[in-house]
């Protein structure tokens, strides 16, 4: 009780401690929070997922995700956030719980721990995992162009020395790989969001095609209507629209694959850079950010309990 | 560890296609080690690149030479990574 009460929210912590919190959060929420781990990453640390589930068998269930660009780290403070967020406010919140007493939600705090831990010990604008690539010096892939969806096309490199290296294969990398396996296994998941900074956009599939996928008009007006809820806190603007459109053709991405597998509300954000710092956003608007983020993720998540498909 | 000490980032308003056509042939120059935070992709959104201290100059000469507007928004990345590094230290003794 004592230390996440001490936890703070307001500061960027290395993967241990929060390792360490996810313990915590579980021993304060027992009966709504579990942590599973799902494999390990290519060095070897365990990959967590925190499930919060009020019961039933295979129930319906949102993904999300943060961190799998490991210098992105306003999106891993944000993922401890929210999940605190979600935890604390079962119960009270009356929408929350009801979404809680029908769905799921899984949430991978730090998709990326490898570089994730990289970032803290020797290069703080480490991107990509930390696999070693045979016949290069070079190590790494993106893991957000080694997904099954367009892999290996327009918007990812094939030069491991690139910041976008899609790697040798789709699922290369264990650490996406640990994810497909879950989500395939489970196979009950009906949104799947992934959360990046920097740059304000809710995006939606696809990345790898500038073609619209069949529930584009829907995906579109659910994106606006969450980011109308996240502006009307602190006016932080973002732009909504496809991968391919809003930024450009990536191919390989993460919420490319989860659409095609059938996960229709799949969606992508990158969080704000308000006081233009990039990646290096201070800790100071962790709390901002993650509260106005909070009011989109739980339009799209309201959204999904209240379409079921 | 890597430092970044005297590494600038800079963002890049971009008016026009040619303007980034000029910003996508800089992504594909390996000289200058330039790592595109935000890439060039409409005239809607900025382009930000964080700038090695050796490409200061080259970069910035580029950009003027071409009379493409940029800022300098953050002057010398390595102070901000210290900042951040003494943010979370203070935290830990809390």
């Amino acid at each position: 009780e004592r230390s996440t009460r001490s936890f703070n929210f307001g500061s960027y912590h290395p993967i241990e401690t929060i390792y360490s919190w996810m313990d915590t959060l579980v021993a304060q929420h027992p009966k709504l929070v579990t942590k599973q781990e799902i494999g390990r990453s290519y060095e070897n640390r365990p990959m967590y997922v925190l499930k919060f589930s009020t019961g039933g068998n295979n129930r319906p269930a949102i993904w999300m995700d943060t961190g799998i660009h490991s210098r992105e780290w306003v999106s891993q403070a944000t993922g401890v956030w929210t999940a605190n967020k979600i935890a604390t406010d079962y119960g009270t919140d009356a929408s929350l719980t009801s979404l809680l007493n029908t769905m799921d939600i899984y949430m991978l705090l730090l998709a990326n721990p490898d570089g994730y831990a990289y970032t803290h010990s020797n290069d703080r604008m480490w991107r990509k995992t930390r696999s070693k690539n045979s016949g290069s010096v070079c190590r790494g892939v993106d893991p957000n162009r080694n997904w099954n969806a367009g892999f290996g096309g327009p918007g990812a490199s094939r030069n491991p020395c690139s910041d976008s290296y899609h790697g040798p294969s789709a699922h290369s990398e264990i650490e996406v790989k640990n994810v497909v396996d879950l989500v395939r296994n489970h196979g009950n998941f009906k949104s799947f969001i992934s959360v990046h900074a920097y740059s304000q956009l809710l995006m939606y599939p696809y990345g790898y095609s500038c073609k619209s996928v069949p529930h584009q008009s829907e995906l579109d007006s659910v994106g606006r209507a969450a980011v109308q809820k996240l502006t009307s806190l602190y006016g932080t603007r973002y732009k909504v629209g496809s991968i391919c459109n809003i930024i450009y053709q990536a191919s390989g991405g993460s919420i490319d694959w989860s659409y095609d597998i059938g996960i229709k509300y799949s969606f992508a954000f990158e969080l704000r850079d308000t006081g233009r710092y990039g990646f290096i956003l201070p800790a100071n608007q962790i709390i901002p950010t993650a509260s106005e983020t909070w009011l989109a993720l739980k339009h799209v998540m309201e959204y999904v309990r209240d379409h079921p498909y | 560890e890597r430092l970044f000490v005297g590494e600038q980032v800079l963002r890049v308003n971009v008016e026009s296609e040619e303007q980034m056509q000029l910003l996508q042939a800089l992504e594909t120059q390996e000289e200058w080690e330039l790592d595109f935070w935000l890439h060039p992709v409409s005239t809607e959104l900025p382009v930000d690149i964080r700038v090695p201290r050796s490409s200061v100059s080259a970069v910035t000469e580029f950009l003027s030479a071409h009379g493409i507007p940029y800022s300098v928004i953050i002057n010398n990345l390595q102070e901000l990574l210290d900042e951040e590094k003494a943010e979370m230290m203070e935290n830990q003794m809390k």
